[in-house]
């Protein structure tokens, strides 16, 4: 028996948001410390690491190991029918071909189940090295997203420059080009507003603006973000899901012709 | 110019 509660159908929504944009499918995996994610997007440029604590879920049970396959447009859709204060319930029998997801209002005066067929898939689980970055920034997520927005107007890539000074954004094509430039902050009073970055030695590296993107999408879930290059290996851009988890997109850097 | 890398090979599967 697998049982996972959380009071608010809008986190389990937000996370659906944040992964759904990259994976038109994927495996959850459950056991008794919780659930992880893992998965490519089809073209093998991004990764998702999503990981949410057992202890984090208001109720939790998970008997025997469990992967559940879904395809997140259908989640999405059952997702919908849930309001943000409802709290969710997700249930599925050991060695099940569905998942239910039950959806009770704040009062208990509405309660709906919705069945999903559970899709059997395919799917290699990864080993990703420990490594060591060269630079760590960490920033408001909102300033982040806000940057990739503005950015992806002039062109299709985002060249990320990391140095003790600060950090630099910058995109240009057609139209001309723009530059963003982040020092570090030391504004103890307003933490979530600080940049802070640690820095081993300067980095510069070029993402596709359209991955970067998608990766902002994970901005409701975490007020902050972090951001850790090295030369020649992969961005990794990470949201603490407060009391819950993380999610992490690892995203293969462009490479000079 | 520039091409898009893969994430293929940067991780080991298991």
């Amino acid at each position: 028996m697998f049982e996972a509660r959380l009071v608010s159908s809008g986190t389990l929504k937000k996370v659906l948001d944040a992964i759904k944009d990259l994976l038109n499918e994927a495996s959850f995996d459950c056991s008794d410390t919780g659930i992880q994610l893992q998965a490519m997007d089809s073209s093998h440029v991004s990764l998702v690491s999503l990981s949410l604590r057992a202890d984090g879920f208001d109720k939790y049970r998970c008997d025997r190991n469990l992967t559940m396959g879904m395809n997140l447009a259908s989640m999405t859709k059952i997702l919908k029918c849930a309001n943000n204060d409802d709290t969710v319930t997700v249930k599925a029998q050991d060695d099940a071909d569905c998942v239910t997801f039950v959806f009770e209002s704040k009062k208990q005066e509405k309660i709906s189940d919705y069945e999903m067929k559970l899709m059997n898939l395919d799917q290699e689980h990864l080993g990703i090295p420990e490594t060591d970055f060269s630079c760590v920034i960490h920033m408001p997520s909102g300033e982040f997203s806000r940057i990739c927005r503005d950015l992806s107007q002039f062109g299709e890539s985002v060249i990320i420059s990391c140095t003790k000074e600060g950090v630099r954004f910058s995109s240009s094509g057609d139209i001309g080009s723009a530059n963003i430039k982040l020092a570090q902050t030391n504004n103890i009073d307003k933490e979530e507003e600080t940049v802070s970055i640690d820095l081993q030695e300067p980095v510069t590296l070029t993402f596709a603006c359209q991955y970067l993107n998608s990766f902002t999408k994970a901005t409701p879930l975490s007020n902050r973000v972090s951001l850790s290059m090295s030369a020649n290996v992969p961005l990794v851009v990470e949201y603490e899901i407060p009391d819950l988890g993380h999610i992490r997109y690892y995203l293969a850097p462009k490479i000079e012709e | 110019t520039s091409t898009q890398g893969r994430l293929d090979g940067f991780f080991k599967v298991l």
